[in-house]
């Protein structure tokens, strides 16, 4: 059967998936300073299990919004003009949608699949890990 | 009452693969 290390190389979803992995590659992004990629792609999963009648769901969206995308952090600058735009007048209309943040979610993923998880898997902490 | 910062991470926290 598959060990946690062969599943980390399959593909960035099943090392998200396994907590040692998420751990390890969380790791290495700090010390590559763009940590917030991760927690931004992690928020937006949680979010999409929140409850739309929670009155708490909106303040999370408007949470994220403030965290990661209307500065010009690391995740704002990977993000297309029309994400953002589409993003922050959901949130200035109040119209919270689970599925709100998914396309952001996607174009961080393809980012961090092409770069951050290419350099990871050849990076001494996951070596040394190995 | 929760801060907008502890609502945030309790998110972030829920979607972080618990177990193998």
């Amino acid at each position: 059967p598959d060990s946690p290390l062969a599943r980390w190389t399959k593909s960035l979803h099943s090392l998200l998936g396994d907590q040692d992995g998420a751990y390890l590659f969380r790791t290495f992004l700090e010390r590559e300073k763009c940590v917030d990629t991760l927690d931004f792609w992690f928020a937006c999963n949680g979010f999409r299990q929140m409850d739309l009648k929670d009155t708490k769901t909106l303040r999370v969206a408007k949470a994220i919004y403030k965290r990661y995308i209307e500065n010009n952090s690391i995740v704002s600058k990977q993000l297309k003009p029309a994400t953002k735009t589409y993003i922050r007048d959901s949130i200035k209309k109040q119209q919270i949608d689970s599925i709100m943040f998914d396309q952001a979610q996607t174009e961080i993923q393809t980012v961090m699949e092409e770069n951050a998880y290419q350099m990871f898997l050849t990076s001494d902490i996951y070596l040394e890990y190995v | 009452l929760n801060s907008e910062d502890d609502l945030l991470q309790k998110c972030i926290g829920s979607a972080m693969p618990k177990h193998r």
